[in-house]
């Protein structure tokens, strides 16, 4: 996110602390 | 057959789970090999959301797209709103950290309007807060401000403090 904003990706990082525990399960 | 398929998915979403985002997509490859065979579209479309994750963490963030594009296909397909508003919302972080606003927005309203309509209102939340960012990137302050007040209003009324 280096040439980006924190301001602007806060919603992304939280997008992504969410997918990092999420599967789609048989 | 049909097993080694189940077990492939399991093993690719432990791998996932352990931080291997490598060995995951090798396995969901092989998941979704067997769910074409076999033509399971709900394990095919699974394995296009888990094979989309794991490019995300692996920095492809173009490959992840295109897995989610396919994902979006199917679900509409298989008229899983759900899974469409989840997969838009992964279309629009994507097309965030490809820096393609224009693109990010246009998937982050397409969510929006799937989260109103299943009456979704962290969705609807998660939805105004990304374009509120994503207005901003672009320098179009009022859809930003716009988007941030509905954001806070639906905060306020979850009671999400943070």
């Amino acid at each position: 996110f280096h040439r980006m904003n924190l301001m602007q990706v806060d919603s992304v990082q939280r997008w992504m602390d969410d997918l990092m525990v999420m599967t789609e399960c048989e | 057959r049909a097993a080694q398929g189940r077990a492939y998915g399991n093993l690719g979403n432990t791998h996932y789970l352990l931080g291997n985002f490598q060995n995951a997509v090798v396995s969901h490859e092989q998941r979704l090999l067997i769910a074409k065979e076999f033509g399971d579209r709900s394990a095919e479309r699974r394995a296009y959301s888990n094979l989309g994750n794991a490019f995300i963490f692996l920095g492809e963030f173009e490959m992840a797209a295109e897995y989610y594009k396919r994902t979006l296909q199917l679900a509409r397909q298989l008229k899983d709103r759900a899974v469409e508003a989840q997969s838009c919302y992964s279309l629009g972080n994507t097309y965030t950290l490809l820096q393609d606003f224009e693109k990010a927005i246009d998937y982050h309203l397409k969510h929006l309007v799937i989260a109103k309509e299943l009456s979704d209102r962290v969705g609807e939340g998660r939805a105004c807060w990304s374009l509120g960012n994503a207005y901003t990137a672009l320098g179009n302050h009022d859809q930003a401000v716009h988007f941030a007040e509905r954001h806070l209003e639906i905060s306020r009324e979850l009671g999400d403090r943070n």
